[in-house]
């Protein structure tokens, strides 16, 4: 709870220079640069997220960098993801169906 | 069944992999290469159908928020048939009160739409013997997604949270020698990886040419909750088809 536990504070330089190549990579440039030290630090927690989902699979996948690096999981989920069709969605309508067919 | 079968390898029977960006239209593009896909190995003739038109043409409104493929198919049904990709091109943002639908000639059209059985074995042998259909999975993995074959367990990959549609295209089996067979002396056994290839709609620079491997007999992220297809032609005239190992 301290707050050198909320603040990483300042990011290695190789870090620095990981995140300049994937801007680089995807054409990925920020607004100001408050924004780009955000989308720094989502980029080095979903650089450990990656690594933790290459320890987890039980496949051959390789997991990275990637040109959604740069975005939260609500975020990805928001933009790649279809509200329509998540299971609270289906299961509800589901419900409702049978729901109908009851009366 | 056989024991692989990749529809990419059939001559235009699938179209370029899409990029769906700010609209969230997974379900029309996979709507749409399902129907493409048959159309093109039922005829042997290659059309490419309008995305834009289900988006602008659905019951549901807005098809950049999000939607269902059997909504898909209903407005297909309802507009008897889709045009082309050409006449109705895709501008990523829909026009609910803008269905241009009857102003272009389809050329494409569908008959029916099921759903398939939740087993990977008749999802296999339906692929194989009909072509590629569309399923819906958790999609949480596929942002750090590289490149190779992605098995998850529940709690890695929680299979009720399916949200992403997508196509599936064919599948196979890996085999690779691992680091403990490589040391054992005649014929070393080979692990083998069975897999689905999938088509996602987040453009070729994505994953394996906008393609990737989910692992095949492990429901991995939620693969057996929803597959579904078109129906394709007249059902009595039922043809066997050959898909490319």
């Amino acid at each position: 709870d301290s707050p050198r536990a909320q603040d990483p504070g300042p990011r290695p330089p190789v870090l620095k220079e990981v995140f300049k190549l994937f801007q680089i990579q995807f054409n990925k440039n920020y607004s100001d640069p408050a924004e780009h030290a955000r989308r720094l630090d989502i980029f080095v927690q979903n650089l450990a997220k990656a690594q933790m989902l290459q320890e987890e699979d039980l496949g051959t996948a390789e997991f990275g960098v990637t040109p959604f690096s740069d975005l939260t999981e609500e975020e990805f989920g928001q933009l790649y993801g279809n509200w329509r069709a998540t299971r609270k969605d289906l299961r509800v309508g589901r419900k409702e169906r049978f729901e109908k067919q009851e009366s | 069944m056989p024991p692989s079968c990749d529809w990419r390898k059939a001559h235009n029977v699938l179209s370029p992999v899409k990029h769906q960006g700010k609209c969230n239209c997974c379900w029309a593009i996979a709507a749409a290469g399902n129907i493409e896909a048959l159309w093109n190995i039922r005829f042997k003739q290659s059309v490419e159908v309008s995305v834009q038109e289900l988006l602008d043409c659905g019951r549901c409104g807005d098809g950049c928020l999000g939607g269902y493929v059997w909504d898909a198919f209903i407005t297909v049904l309802n507009y008897s048939g889709l045009a082309s990709e050409k006449d109705y091109r895709f501008r990523g943002h829909a026009k609910t009160h803008r269905c241009l639908a009857p102003f272009y000639k389809k050329v494409a059209w569908i008959q029916d739409y099921i759903m398939l059985p939740r087993n990977e074995d008749a999802m296999a042998k339906y692929v194989a013997t009909q072509g590629p259909i569309t399923v819906l999975i958790n999609p949480t993995l596929l942002q750090h997604y590289q490149k190779g074959i992605i098995k998850s367990t529940p709690s890695t990959c929680d299979p009720w949270l399916a949200s992403h549609y997508i196509l599936l295209v064919g599948f196979g089996k890996e085999e690779k020698a691992t680091e403990k067979d490589l040391f054992q002396s005649n014929h070393p056994p080979l692990q083998s990886t069975p897999y689905w290839i999938l088509k996602n709609s987040w453009g070729a620079h994505w994953g394996e040419k906008g393609y990737f491997r989910l692992h095949r007999g492990s429901d991995t992220c939620g693969i057996t909750r929803f597959p579904l297809t078109a129906c394709v032609g007249d059902p009595a005239e039922k043809q066997k088809v050959s898909c490319p190992p």
